[in-house]
């Protein structure tokens, strides 16, 4: 059987509020090492990659391989009906064709039970490499957040460009144009509000705002997000989720016809 | 025009 147990449950909550629009449905792959999702969008030029560690829930227990078939709207739907504080967790017998999810009040007060039909879900998983970036930018996801709202308002794509100077984001639409500069910042004290830019050779690529937006759903889960850019390759911001994983989103390019 | 290419031309299938 499979059994985690999180006694945050918001960080489950605000999880899959952040995946649920990018992705409609997806396999929770659970085993001993942790619960794992691999999903791209609907028009595969995104994908979301999750990974929980084990040690990071207060409990966890997978005798058996499984993937289960997620519908995320309708999770989410089931996860609104937890409180904030509440303790989430989830449940399934081997081959099951739902999964339990039990949520407990802080005070152990008030205890509901919900179960989640799964879905057979046929998914390919892709081998991502590790690499190293030409660029990786930490920022605090406040800032990220604001620049993709406030671009996304004037243009349709972003070029990012990194240099030693900082790292540019630039639209422009039928308003006029928009340039945001963000520079190497490591006055303040508190690391979740520096900008680190780790430039190995400027970079520049221009990115879909919408979905870049979209990733910015994320923000509750994290106060840093590390954005990484290589020459031709699909751009990665990624959220750590504190002790527990972290969720990273993958975009691909624009490219010039 | 700008185009996107799929996720799978960057990565291969497992």
């Amino acid at each position: 059987m499979f059994e985690a147990r999180i006694t945050q449950g918001a960080v489950l909550k605000k999880l899959v509020e952040a995946l649920k629009e990018l992705v409609t449905e997806g396999n929770f792959d659970v085993s001993s090492t942790g619960l794992q999702l691999q999903a791209m969008d609907s028009s595969h030029v995104c994908l979301v990659s999750l990974a929980l560690r084990e040690d990071g829930f207060e409990h966890f227990r997978c005798d058996r391989n499984m993937a289960m078939g997620i519908h995320f709207q309708n999770l989410s739907k089931i996860l609104k009906c937890a409180g904030n504080e509440d303790t989430i967790t989830l449940k399934a017998e081997d081959n099951a064709d739902q999964l339990t999810l039990m949520f407990e009040s802080s005070n152990q007060d008030r205890i509901s039970d919900f179960d989640l039909k799964l879905m057979s879900i046929e998914s390919e998983h892709l081998g991502i490499p590790d690499q190293e970036y030409s660029a990786e930018i930490k920022m605090p996801s406040s800032e990220y957040q604001r620049i993709v709202r406030d671009l996304t308002s004037i243009g349709d794509t972003v070029l990012i460009s990194a240099t030693k100077e900082g790292i540019k984001f630039s639209t422009s639409g039928d308003v006029g144009t928009a340039n945001v500069t963000l520079r190497h910042n490591t006055t303040p004290e508190k690391p979740e509000e520096q900008t680190i830019i780790d430039l190995k050779e400027p970079v520049a690529l221009t990115f879909a705002l919408r979905y870049l937006n979209n990733f910015a759903k994320a923000t509750p889960l994290a106060p840093v997000v590390k954005l990484s850019l290589t020459k031709d390759l699909p751009i990665v911001v990624e959220y750590q989720i504190g002790e527990l994983g972290a969720v990273k989103f993958y975009l691909a390019p624009k490219i010039d016809d | 025009a700008a185009g996107q290419k799929s996720m799978t031309s960057f990565f291969t299938k497992k």
